[in-house]
């Protein structure tokens, strides 16, 4: 799965996701990437998110609309939204293995890219260009 | 922070992120493209929106994320795939999902959000709505990789009751009796 956020000079967010699904997946099995709220989600008074990982638990958790509220309603920053919600609100399955991620991008161009995965290919951009990737 | 773009490649699971040096390069390189195309967009004025499909249409060309491209097999031994796009002013949004035969499903998303009263439209249905909208269809072979083919295969080999070749149509009769055995793993289940 691949995704971007972004605020352009006018302060308006957007957010996109992409995805191939799972690997082997039967019966037309849809997961969150498509969902709005679930894949992705953009409000310029909250956030612009974009998610990956099992997509059936991204489903269940509304996870972007759900760090959009948090910060909505609760006045939470985008870093604690976003950290809230992945590290303690979605399930953490499997051996280590995890359960996915999300970016996360504001108006103010605050970034937050919790994942509970071993990794997530991930990167940002500055105002002046200046690029950083991280894997881990 | 000054952050205008991010962008990401995936979850990995341990097998997918313990990469050489390498592969590493690789990605940072796809990364580095990706965020540079939708910064050239916000810095010359245009869209967040623009921006996000400048920056997810050349990992969508890319074989190293799976999407696009580079999209892992279906069980039937196609690729399928599922994109959407929202914007924050007004809430609009647009979405695909299951279609076979769309080079840059984000495209079609966004078409879905602005030229169609809909949110999300589906498989055969979404893909006459993008030929609609001018956009030009591929056969779903455009999008086979070696590897992921490989991987496909293997799999087949791995259990009898799966009996299929990698087939556009394949999905209409085969009838597995039971879940292959190489999915029994949770990373295999992450996008």
């Amino acid at each position: 799965t691949v995704g971007a956020a972004a605020v352009d000079q006018s302060g308006t967010l957007a957010a996109g996701t992409s995805t191939g699904g799972t690997f082997n997946k039967r019966w037309g099995r849809i997961g969150d990437s498509p969902i709005t709220g679930a894949g992705s989600y953009a409000e310029n008074e909250t956030a612009a998110v974009s998610s990956t990982g099992w997509g059936e638990y991204f489903i269940r958790g509304v996870v972007p609309h759900d760090i959009a509220s948090m910060m909505r309603y609760g006045d939470a920053s985008l870093t604690e939204a976003a950290r809230t919600v992945i590290n303690e609100k979605l399930p953490q399955i499997g051996d280590g293995q995890g359960t996915g991620g999300v970016i996360a991008l504001d108006v103010e161009g605050n970034v937050a890219t919790p994942f509970t995965t071993p990794g997530m290919f991930r990167g940002w951009i500055t105002e002046e260009g200046e690029v950083a990737v991280r894997f881990y | 922070s000054n952050v205008v773009m991010v962008v990401h490649g995936g979850a990995g699971s341990i097998e997918e992120v313990n990469m050489t040096e390498e592969e590493a390069e690789a990605y940072r390189a796809e990364l580095t493209e990706a965020l540079r195309a939708g910064y050239a967009v916000i810095r010359d004025g245009g869209s967040s929106l623009d921006a996000v499909e400048a920056a997810i249409k050349p990992m969508e060309e890319s074989r190293m994320f799976n999407s696009g491209r580079g999209g892992v097999f279906t069980n039937a031994g196609t690729v399928e795939h599922d994109a959407s796009i929202m914007e924050g002013a007004t809430r609009k949004a647009g979405a695909i999902a299951g279609t076979k035969h769309i080079a840059h499903p984000i495209e079609a998303a966004r078409l879905v959000m602005e030229e169609s009263p809909h949110v999300m439209l589906a498989r055969q249905g979404a893909e006459e709505f993008a030929l609609a909208q001018g956009m030009d269809l591929v056969p779903n072979d455009y999008f086979y990789t070696d590897e992921r083919r490989a991987r496909f295969l293997e799999g087949l080999s791995s259990d009898a009751s799966t009996e299929k070749a990698p087939d556009e149509d394949a999905g209409v009769r085969a009838r597995p009796e039971r879940a292959p055995e190489h999915l029994g793993t949770v990373g295999e289940h992450l996008g």
